[in-house]
């Protein structure tokens, strides 16, 4: 494997984000780039992420390898990066280590570093091909803001999605709250869209705990994609540069 | 939980 990514930093922040849900797993390596897969230790939330080979420039992988990966491990090598440097990573075949190299675009730093790989024996779940009844887009620090603040309320959150708008609301012991979007068009500032497209209404239950989690990618994306189909996994997803992406998947909570 | 084996159903193991 021989991966050149412009920015080191696009690494780091996936890494951050999903960091406090998963923490050793494989990067998949094959010639459409490098994926991930993870289910938290509760096993109620499930994080993926392709990096396609086309984030690379250049991108070479002439053999299938996983490299198991510890994310502390790998967060403290990240951070070793300046926020402007390139990333090479590299790794032989049946590899003990993965190499990382930190170019600065700028100077004639290189700094070079080699992580042990760790032999994980992960289950690969298969994520169905799914048409979900409400696909959502808002600015991701949207999302962020109402997570947050209904978590200061509730341990839960319902997403009620109409056609009249979608509304995330939550009873507590102090009271309850709402927040609701209508679609929304800005021209000059499109990050700032609220679209929303229904084929039927949906009505779902989740643990803010995990979704205030999931919003740690709000960095990497200015809009965030929630989709909705009732007794279905919660789809949320960041896109990146690509049609790379970071995907959360998280299950809703049903009546006792 | 419920969520647990809903996230297995929904996602089986390949």
């Amino acid at each position: 494997l021989e991966a050149r990514l412009e920015q080191a930093n696009l690494l780091k922040k996936v890494v951050d984000a999903i960091k406090d849900l998963v923490q050793d797993c494989n990067f998949d390596c094959n010639d459409s780039g490098i994926a991930l897969q993870a289910m938290d230790n509760s096993h109620v939330a499930l994080v993926s992420m392709m990096l396609k080979s086309e984030s690379f420039s250049p991108f070479r992988c002439d053999r299938n390898i996983a490299l198991g990966i510890n994310l502390t491990s790998l967060q403290k090598v990240l951070r070793c990066a300046n926020s402007e440097d390139i990333l090479t990573l590299k790794a032989e075949d049946a590899p003990d280590v993965v190499n990382l190299v930190f170019e600065s675009a700028d100077s004639d730093r290189l700094s070079e570093y080699d992580i042990k790989l760790m032999d994980i024996d992960q289950e690969h779940l298969g994520i169905p091909e799914t048409e979900y009844a409400a696909n959502i887009s808002m600015p991701s620090a949207e999302f962020q803001k109402i997570c947050r603040d209904l978590m200061a309320l509730s341990e839960s959150v319902a997403i009620e999605c109409t056609k009249e708008g979608v509304k995330f609301s939550c009873n507590g012991d102090i009271g309850s709250g709402s927040v609701t979007l209508r679609s929304h068009t800005n021209v000059d500032k499109p990050e700032n869209n609220v679209e929303i497209d229904l084929t039927e209404p949906v009505a779902l239950t989740f643990s803010l705990k995990y979704l205030v989690n999931f919003c740690k990618a709000s960095g990497l994306s200015g809009q965030v994609k929630l989709c909705l189909s009732n007794e279905v996994p919660l789809l949320v997803e960041y896109g990146l540069a690509s049609n790379s992406y970071l995907r959360f998947y998280l299950a809703p909570k049903i009546g006792d | 939980t419920l969520q647990q084996i809903l996230l297995g159903l929904y996602f089986p193991s390949s």
